[in-house]
């Protein structure tokens, strides 16, 4: 019936359900929480361990020593110029103001994606299911293509690139510091049982940017009664409050937490019922609406309230997110916290649509096709766009300042070991 | 796993092969071994996949063969269950004879089975 129920096969089994239940990457032989690994919460997550039998080797630290005998940091910096002695850790990144990105998500953040190719009979192939392993050993997210700590080049094609590639690209110091401590299902309410996985270390790490982005889960659920089930704004103030709270007795003094709002998903019915899911395709016999009413009837619809026929309650189900988004930006205006200052930015979806609606596209193109739910990677990307352009253009010293020895330091140390 | 998942892996998986087999036009025996062969190796898929297809394959054919869709076969295998107060949850729209009457058709063709291979309750 189970597989882990095969008695050679308990022990990893158990491993492998802490690992995800924690939000801690499975192989990490010295417990720094960073990982030679990619999947199973390693390096797809979180800044590749250069050292995993080192506790004091990881990304985001501070350089032990200007890193003269070994990268401490992971950035791919490390040893003596020769020429006239300096250590090149000092001579490229002091003084550059290096900082980490920190994603506090749920699916959405970490990307979660079921390719349409698996479920596509007439594009069915050997080649679609390559990637199926990593993907389930991801718990069919993709957080090395997301946008806010993708570290590869997007599969869509667009050239928006993520928070952490730009954040590298002005400061190549940056290199590899980055986490997503993001989950399937993850709401204000439920975060607490995952953020002791954040690695940070206030007295010996560099300052981070955290994102904040609980984007739907507050208000989303699969209950057959939903509304009674969504975050209420007090409660969702209580929540963020004591995630805000955490956060000032773990991040190093001079970071920044950025809140996102919630968008308005009223725009997935609008997209989409009408359309052909992939399974539906073929025959042209399963509409959205179709697939959303079966999920709602297994109680598995990830929200009742936005996937939903019933337009009072998608309607209801907006002006709850409208209120919590509200909390988010009074917390953001009001509160003050010792370690890091604190802003708001919109999510605003229909934005997005305009942005690709100016090139060419289609809103429904900007959705996840299998599930109906989430963004996809273009629109993803697009966010991540709109927050960079905003930061820059209204609070720049978040961003730190540009690296101006980016250059030689591709010059001397290549792509700095990769990701 | 819950009820509500295996029914969905199911119909999934069912619908699959059941446009695998059109696509191709070939039987859906073929289109089982055809999807196991797209697996890789990793984490046991390919063998768990075949397993699947040893345990469950002949009914899969005979369903398929009777024109069933992927709910009534998921209804007829089980891995779909109505509950006390939980309607019948069906993706496609509808057969054109009661959703009863087919899911009572399913029932018999596999009743007249000879190769059961596993528990219905499991």
């Amino acid at each position: 019936r189970n597989i882990c129920s095969l008695p050679f096969l308990t022990k990893i089994c158990q491993k492998i359900e802490l690992s995800i239940k924690k939000a801690v990457p499975f192989k990490d032989i010295d417990s720094d929480k960073h990982s030679v690994f990619p999947t199973l919460r390693g390096y797809h997550w979180r800044g590749r361990d250069c050292n995993d039998s080192d506790k004091t080797v990881y990304p985001g630290r501070r350089p032990d020593n200007w890193d003269i005998h070994q990268d401490s940091n992971c950035n791919g910096i490390w040893g003596i110029d020769p020429k006239d002695g300096i250590p090149y850790e000092k001579k490229f990144c002091e003084g550059s103001q290096p900082r980490g990105i920190i994603l506090l998500g749920d699916s959405a953040g970490a990307h979660f994606h079921i390719p349409p190719e698996w479920l596509t009979a007439s594009q069915m192939s050997v080649n679609s299911f390559l990637n199926l392993p990593s993907a389930l050993t991801d718990e069919l997210n993709w957080p090395q293509l997301s946008g806010v700590t993708g570290f590869l080049d997007s599969t869509s094609g667009i050239e928006e690139k993520s928070i952490y590639h730009r954040l590298r690209k002005r400061n190549h110091c940056n290199h590899r510091d980055y986490q997503s401590i993001s989950k399937n299902g993850a709401s204000s309410r439920n975060l607490k049982n995952f953020i002791e996985s954040l690695s940070r270390n206030q007295a010996s790490d560099h300052p981070a940017i955290v994102l904040y982005a609980m984007i739907g889960n507050d208000v989303c659920n699969s209950k057959a009664d939903t509304v009674p089930e969504m975050t209420t704004p007090e409660q969702m103030y209580a929540n963020v409050m004591q995630t805000l709270t955490h956060l000032n007795s773990h991040l190093p003094n001079g970071s920044h937490v950025i809140l996102y709002g919630l968008p308005d998903g009223t725009f997935l019915w609008d997209s989409l019922h009408n359309r052909y899911h992939p399974l539906g395709q073929l025959n042209k016999d399963v509409t959205y609406a179709q697939f959303f009413s079966f999920l709602r009837c297994l109680q598995l619809n990830p929200c009742n309230g936005w996937m939903s026929s019933n337009k009072t309650l998608r309607t209801l189900t907006s002006e709850r997110a409208e209120q919590l988004s509200n909390t988010l930006k009074k917390i953001a205006t009001t509160e003050t916290f010792a370690n890091f200052d604190l802003f708001y930015v919109d999510f605003a979806f229909h934005e997005i649509i305009e942005d690709w609606q100016k090139r060419g596209g289609q809103p429904w193109q900007l959705i996840e096709p299998v599930d109906g739910f989430h963004p996809n990677e273009v629109a993803s990307l697009l966010q991540a766009n709109r927050v960079w352009e905003k930061i820059q253009l209204q609070w720049p010293h978040v961003l730190g300042k540009e690296n101006p020895f980016n250059s030689q330091i591709e010059e001397v140390f290549g792509d700095q070991g990769g990701h | 796993y819950s009820h509500g998942q295996s029914c969905l892996g199911c119909v999934v998986l069912v619908s699959v092969i059941e446009q695998l087999a059109e696509v191709h036009n070939s039987s859906v025996q073929v289109a089982m071994e055809r999807l196991c062969s797209y697996l890789p190796e990793k984490l046991f898929l390919k063998t768990a996949c075949y397993f699947l297809v040893q345990t469950f394959g002949s009914d899969i054919i005979k369903l398929l063969d009777e024109a069933m869709k992927a709910d009534v076969v998921c209804y007829a295998l089980e891995f779909c269950k109505r509950g006390a107060v939980q309607p019948q949850c069906h993706l496609y729209p509808l057969p054109q004879e009661a959703w009863e009457s087919a899911l009572e058709k399913a029932r018999q063709v596999l009743r007249r089975s000879s190769t059961m291979k596993y528990p219905r309750s499991g």
